[in-house]
């Protein structure tokens, strides 16, 4: 991307690149992410992206693929599509494979996408997007109406991508879809090739922890592969938060530091500010609702949403005789994309937009076919109010890029906690990192032709996180999925929303916390888990595991409560009375050191550590517990937070709490 | 509704076999943080063949159900196109965990 790695310090002179030796793109020395596979399971690739390149000026500066890496390249397809050659892959696209099973194989995707590419290349440009925001190439020429931003940098820039596409996508780009068989199909192959971590910027359930792809995920975590998973775009509601399995990482979307400021001045003075990307101001131009310039005889039943023909049925909304040379003023909604409703209106031949949230929702970076300024719901009254009015004009300014603005925040749209799944025993989400306006490479196809574009998501955020553990897997080669998991999760900071991290509605909003990755590098203690303790977790949270297992488990002293899987955030779905949770930490530092104990937060609830202080020698282990107990005074039957947090003065290893309580006998 | 669509059946772990060079099986039986799956090896691949005999034994109990996908480094099961009643008919076998409609998702 091109600025959410200095806002996540990896450039910075203590940062995760230059402990890994640099970000070295184009040179032959090791570097940041360096032989670490990121297996993408997406939309595809665009191969030709400088991002995906394996030389620099024409010289090799990726040797060979990582040991014990075995994937290989499609071949092509010898019937109705000539989209790829098995040399298109390299030795930093490692991969590239597709699946599509679901769909009828090549005959049904050619039947229902005729658009697609019956090959692993990208049409949608997702995929493209996630992977090299990942582990794209450090220092990669952005061009084309993107070119003001710079360079972009995947997180992981000398990691290799491994392409398996699973998502096949709708014509105009909007969106790519794909079945679950195939997802799997992906992942199965994914951890057979060797990959050592996997992003999915995918939908998925918020209800069931043995969903087929929930279960592929533990055992890819099983076998020492980290997963990076998206939160969700459901938000702002409370439980839409997906991915509930705890063996994988599951990424909310926040904001980062790069603001992109525009805005539309009325004729009556008035100045509304948002988010723009527009190279060049327009106006004073008349200004006109998308409901007053709607085509006569158009039923499309949405009043200023402005629909191109691609979505009404082959019908333009608007009215060039009535929106010709002049400003829209365009609502937000329905299945629309973004882009598609400046697409209308340069369509209709006008001039500019102005874009309004319909709800309170995220302000969006996007480049579109007018010179256009994005604001929220909160102004539409006033504008529609003075754009009905005779003679009105607007005149949109150009737009301001800059860095430093204060961030983070979470996205509107990041889906949150709490989760379905689990009764309240799981939190979810894991992290929170940048998923909104992030650049990265696209495909032409499916993005209006350009190589590079924004775009918003839970989708953005996850390949941060898979970079991230690429980064962190480099740095120390012996850690666990659930170790790397573990330091992003308490080395976090909080989200600037204006709640205290005690809210139960910040810590659904941002989990543990935003991902700081040169603390995550030395997180002091981290928690472990593994098969068995995820079997016994399944036990005490689904019925789809035998009981003679379950007795094996418990028999060897395993913990069926849910709440005891050794995570690093403690959720507690009913607290009945008092409750004790175990929690084992191990010392990844190279000295001992001694921990103590604060909790703050869970007001009302008496909280009890012990022991309050941990002596632990690197490399051993030592095991807590923390009681809770409901008192006079605690609220009961709605969420309650807290923080527990270990210092020995040098380290700080946090974990967020939440729980609901009810004295013993009430119903709740 | 009777209709054939495409379902994914979830197998139950299979036994750890013992091979020559000692017991081994899939990721689902290793320790934690455990090491990579190498379908090369050939106490895996023999584990892996072994599953799919397995696999192909239950749908070979439903008459006329077509495979799609066996899965056995990630997930212990098969995608196959079913009738509802021969999902039900499948899921009562004994080994078989649970059976999936196949479920449409998107980009995030």
């Amino acid at each position: 991307t091109s600025s959410t790695e200095g806002f996540l310090g990896l450039d910075s002179e203590d940062g995760l690149w230059a402990q890994l030796g640099g970000p070295t793109g184009g040179k032959k020395t090791p570097g940041a992410g360096e032989d670490i596979v990121i297996g993408v399971i997406d939309s595809g690739i665009w191969p030709e992206v400088a991002s995906f390149s394996d030389r620099s000026d024409k010289k090799l500066v990726y040797q060979g693929k990582p040991k014990g890496f075995r994937g290989t390249c499609a071949s092509a397809e010898k019937v109705g599509d000539d989209s790829w050659d098995a040399n298109l892959c390299n030795n930093k696209l490692v991969t590239a494979q597709y699946f599509n099973a679901a769909w009828g194989g090549n005959e049904g995707v050619a039947q229902q996408l005729p658009w697609e590419f019956l090959s692993p290349r990208d049409y949608n440009g997702h995929g493209t997007h996630t992977a090299s925001t990942a582990g794209g190439n450090y220092g990669v020429d952005v061009t084309g109406p993107a070119a003001p931003f710079g360079e972009i940098s995947g997180i992981a820039p000398r990691a290799r991508i491994a392409a398996y596409k699973a998502l096949w996508s709708v014509e105009d780009g909007s969106t790519a879809t794909g079945y679950t068989s195939d997802m799997v199909a992906a992942i199965d192959k994914a951890v057979a090739d060797g990959v050592d971590v996997i992003n999915y910027s995918v939908s998925g359930s918020s209800t069931d922890f043995l969903e087929p792809t929930e279960a592929a995920f533990l055992n890819a975590a099983a076998a020492g592969i980290f997963v990076a998973a998206s939160a969700g775009n459901s938000g702002p509601d409370a439980g839409t938060v997906a991915h509930p399995g705890p063996w994988l990482t599951t990424v909310a979307a926040g904001t980062h530091d790069r603001t992109t400021t525009g805005a539309v001045v009325l004729g009556n003075g008035a100045r509304y500010e948002g988010v723009s990307l527009s190279n060049a101001a327009v106006g004073p131009a008349p200004v006109i609702t998308g409901a007053a310039a709607r085509l006569s005889g158009v039923s499309i039943g949405a009043g200023a949403r402005c629909y191109p023909a691609s979505d009404n049925n082959g019908k333009p909304a608007l009215d060039p005789a009535k929106v010709t040379g002049k400003i829209v003023l365009c609502e937000r909604g329905g299945d629309i994309a973004r882009v598609n409703s400046s697409r209308a209106v340069a369509e209709a031949g006008g001039v500019g937009m102005i874009f309004v949230n319909a709800f309170g929702n995220s302000l969006n970076a996007d480049f579109h076919s007018v010179p256009t300024v994005h604001l929220q719901d909160t102004e539409w009254s006033a504008i529609s109010a003075y754009a009905a009015t005779a003679g009105a004009t607007a005149t949109i300014e150009k737009a301001v890029i800059a860095n430093g603005g204060t961030a983070p925040f979470t996205a509107e749209f990041s889906s949150r906690g709490p989760l379905v799944a689990g009764n309240g025993d799981v939190l979810k989400p894991d992290v929170i990192a940048p998923g909104q306006d992030i650049l990265a490479a696209v495909a032409p196809p499916g993005q209006g032709g350009m190589d590079f574009n924004l775009m918003s998501g839970t989708s953005m955020s996850a390949p941060h996180v898979a970079g991230l553990a690429a980064l962190l897997q480099g740095l120390h080669p012996d850690w666990s999925p659930m170790a790397i998991k573990s330091a992003l999760m308490t080395t976090g900071s909080d989200v600037l929303d204006g709640e205290a991290n005690t809210d139960p509605n910040l810590i659904f909003k941002q989990g543990a916390g935003h991902v700081q990755p040169t603390s995550a590098a030395d997180p002091g203690l981290v928690y472990e888990s593994g098969v068995d303790d995820w079997t016994a977790f399944l036990c005490g949270s689904t019925r789809s595991v035998a009981d003679a297992a379950c007795d094996d488990l418990e028999a060897g002293g395993r913990s069926l409560d849910p709440s005891d899987l050794n995570t690093p955030s403690i959720g507690i779905g009913l607290l009945d009375g008092t409750q004790t949770v175990t929690r084992t930490v191990k010392n990844v530092d190279d000295k001992a050191a001694t921990y103590s104990a604060t909790v703050s937060g869970l007001a009302g609830v008496g909280v009890t550590v012990e022991p309050s202080t941990l002596t632990v020698a690197p490399g051993e282990t030592a095991s807590y517990s923390v009681t809770f107990a409901v008192g006079e005074e605690t609220q009961l039957f709605d969420y309650l937070a807290g923080q527990l947090s270990w210092t020995d003065g040098t380290h700080t290893v946090r974990s967020p709490i939440v729980l609901r309580a009810k004295q013993p006998g009430d119903e709740d | 509704a009777a209709q054939p669509q495409t379902y994914i059946v979830q197998m139950a772990p299979a036994p750890v076999v013992a091979y020559e060079g000692g017991e081994k099986g899939l990721a689902s039986t290793k320790p934690r943080g455990g090491a990579k799956v190498d379908p090369a090896d050939p106490a895996v691949e023999a584990y892996s063949t072994h599953l799919k005999g397995q696999q192909r034994a239950a749908l070979a109990k439903v008459k006329g159900g077509k495979p799609s996908y066996s899965y056995v480094y990630s997930f212990n099961g098969f995608a196959a196109e079913l009738t509802p009643a021969q999902a039900a008919e499948l899921e009562a076998q004994p080994g078989v965990v649970s059976v999936h409609p196949d479920e449409a998702v998107e980009t995030d």
